[in-house]
């Protein structure tokens, strides 16, 4: 046999061609064009002894193990079976063609010179995907599992969504353990919905949107999912985790109702038992900007400033108290109070109270007293006490042109403090009084 | 005291009892200072540098019974630069004031006294009040006693003393009160109290003098310091603490 170099296209022809081919031969040339190609062959000359049957000259070709034919004669010649302008197709990469002559050419006892043949080959591309649809009819193992793809000289596989193409080229296996959905809004659904999805499932949807946004699950019809009227979720279940925090398990036929997740992280469990034939699952998801509750005072000494009709992530607000109060946290009194909305919607501090000034006890005075001329022994703001002297022996001290309930009313003042108009925070000053006795002597006999 | 009679409690509220160098007298200004004759701190004729206690006491009428009261603690002792311990017949600048280690409470009993603003205090014939725990006669006093004397005429008392044939100074810083012919005087042991005077236009007690000094008892006129003079040294004193 003759093997030709694998080409693209080429020529065969019978040995001598165009002169006369020689007795006795037999030569098979193996024509081969690479993989993913197939070979088509035609005869653009072919002149050889006619026999019936072609018994003794013949050209044969085969290929894919199988005869394509065996020709002989001339086109017009009444025996024979010249192949003509017909087209030889192989189905793999390889066509065989086998010369075969004997030991004479004559008719009627005269030599006849026969020319032989020339033919044409080239490769053709090979649709190797051609039988990836009738696959399941033939009921032969087609090319790829899912999806095959042709192009000149081969072809490739992939998969449908949510499945892995194999190592083997061929094979798709189930990809959902890790899948990531990004977009701000978008669809999610199990295997083949709304076809039954695959049995053995393991999948992990997670859906990740910007912090302060939370997000929406809208389940779309049909929803259906293996369930048992008695126990609940035994066989396939959908689980659905709001950062980490499980929201709900679902089965069954009935949608389940749209879901504020309250979380930019949402994370959907979807398992599977090895048998089932429902439908699956597909939900729409939106994002919102996550709003906190809309602050509110405790008390109404407390002002929030610049009030905002609404308050989103980062958004903060600033607490102040009216004049006279001071915000305390617990028992913490505090100087300020910024509260800032986090990705949760809630507030970073609890809204704050404003508590009454309260100046404390007022400072005693030595050789004196106070009255409180407010509430007897309340000390917040506005309390308002009068220091006075112990009469007769002591007298306050006061400018000119002061009184001494002038100098000795004390007020509390918005900042904590005991306070005099005149003289602030000193407390007034108890002057001892001259020459005064209160039983001075007398005498009676004169 | 001699001719007076026992004070009764609240009479003389200002009236410090001291035992320094003896039994002596004082005032109370304000609420921490007690007024009083230097020489009761440094007596004349008396050079030795022992040390003395200086115990104040106050709020009394009975010796006994101040006593009880308890001691108030001297915190300084000031003494006007112009008393000389050592010029026997020169009482002048016998005054001095003790600062205690702490304020008293005023009451009824223990109140101070005022200090004079103008001369009208010392017109002779003016009565004042002198009381003490000195002797009377010949008896210790237990009780506090004062007597009701005028201030005399300043010639009447040079003119005593001239005829006294006495070299003791009598200043412009001293003046003097009683009448010969009547047996009522202070005497040893009221020394540092004051002469009381009542001033009816602001109805209140001034101290005019401090019990100096006298040629015995009762036997003429008794010598005070003139505090009038001395009234600018006493609040720089005391405003200085």
């Amino acid at each position: 046999s003759i093997r030709i170099p694998q080409e693209l296209f080429g020529e065969v022809t019978s040995p001598l061609y165009p002169k006369p081919y020689p007795n006795n031969f037999e030569t098979t040339t193996v024509i081969t064009v690479p993989t993913g190609y197939r070979v088509k062959l035609v005869f653009w000359h072919f002149d050889l002894e006619p026999s019936e049957g072609c018994f003794y000259d013949y050209v044969k070709i085969s290929a894919d193990k199988k005869t394509l034919g065996r020709f002989c004669g001339q086109l017009g010649s009444p025996l024979g079976n010249p192949p003509g302008k017909k087209e030889f197709m192989s189905q793999g990469n390889k066509m065989l063609l086998t010369f075969h002559t004997d030991f004479s050419n004559e008719e009627n006892g005269t030599i006849m010179f026969y020319k032989g043949f020339l033919a044409y080959y080239q490769a053709v591309d090979l649709d190797e995907c051609a039988s990836q649809l009738n696959s399941v009819e033939e009921n032969i193992q087609p090319k790829c599992q899912h999806l095959c793809h042709n192009y000149v000289g081969g072809y490739f596989c992939s998969c449908r969504i949510g499945y892995e193409l194999q190592k083997n080229g061929h094979s798709c296996q189930v990809k959902c353990s890790n899948e990531l959905y990004t977009e701000p809004s978008g669809y999610v659904s199990s295997l083949e919905y709304p076809q039954p999805y695959p049995p053995d499932l393991r999948c992990n949807y997670s859906i990740r949107v910007e912090r302060g946004h939370t997000i929406h699950l809208k389940f779309l019809e049909p929803f259906e999912i293996d369930d048992h009227q008695q126990v609940h979720c035994p066989y396939d279940q959908l689980q659905i985790y709001a950062s980490g925090r499980n929201i709900g398990e679902f089965c069954g036929k009935q949608r389940p109702a749209a879901l504020d997740t309250r979380s930019n992280a949402v994370d959907l469990l979807f398992f599977t038992d090895d048998s089932g034939d429902s439908r699956g699952w597909k939900l729409h998801y939106t994002t919102e900007i996550i709003k906190c509750p809309q602050p509110k005072t405790l008390d109404e000494f407390t002002i929030i400033q610049d009030l905002q009709p609404q308050y989103q992530f980062r958004d903060y607000f600033i607490v102040t108290c009216k004049q006279g109060y001071q915000l305390v946290e617990g028992n913490q009194v505090l100087l300020s109070f910024t509260a800032v909305c986090q990705d949760d919607g809630t507030w970073h501090r609890a809204m704050p109270r404003c508590k009454i000034k309260d100046c404390g006890q007022p400072r005693s005075l030595l050789n004196g007293a106070f009255n409180y001329t407010t509430t007897n022994g309340v000390n917040t703001y506005q309390a308002r006490i009068q220091y006075y002297c112990r009469e007769p022996y002591y007298k306050m001290k006061t400018r000119d042109g002061s009184s001494e309930s002038e100098r000795g009313m004390y007020t509390c003042t918005a900042q904590g403090i005991w306070k005099n108009e005149q003289e602030g925070e000193k407390i007034p000053r108890c002057l001892p009084v001259c020459g005064k006795p209160v039983h001075p002597v007398e005498e009676k006999q004169r | 005291i001699i001719g007076g009679q026992q004070a009764k409690m609240g009479n003389f509220p200002w009236q410090a009892f001291t035992s320094i160098h003896g039994r002596g007298g004082g005032a109370l200004l304000g609420d921490r200072w007690i007024l009083t004759a230097a020489h009761t701190l440094k007596p004349k004729e008396h050079n030795t540098q022992t040390n003395v206690s200086n115990d104040v006491f106050l709020g009394h009428v009975s010796v006994e019974e101040i006593m009880k009261l308890g001691n108030h603690p001297v915190r300084q002792v000031h003494i006007h630069p112009d008393y000389r311990q050592g010029e026997s017949h020169n009482f002048e600048g016998d005054i001095a004031l003790l600062e205690l280690e702490n304020s008293v409470t005023l009451g009824p009993n223990l109140l101070p006294i005022c200090l004079p603003d103008n001369d009208t205090f010392y017109d002779s014939g003016l009565m004042g009040y002198v009381s003490g725990f000195g002797i009377m006669e010949e008896r210790i006093a237990n009780d506090l006693r004062f007597v009701r004397l005028p201030v005399a005429k300043r010639e009447e008392c040079e003119r005593w003393l001239r005829k006294k044939n006495r070299k003791d100074v009598f200043s412009q810083s001293m003046f003097c009160a009683g009448d010969p012919t009547l047996k009522q005087d202070a005497c040893q042991g009221d020394s540092g109290g004051v002469f009381a005077v009542r001033d009816r236009n602001n109805d209140r007690w001034v101290a005019t003098g401090i019990v100096s000094w006298g040629i015995g008892c009762s036997r003429g006129y008794g010598f005070y310091t003139k505090l009038l003079n001395y009234v600018d040294w006493i609040k720089k004193e005391m405003e200085e603490e």
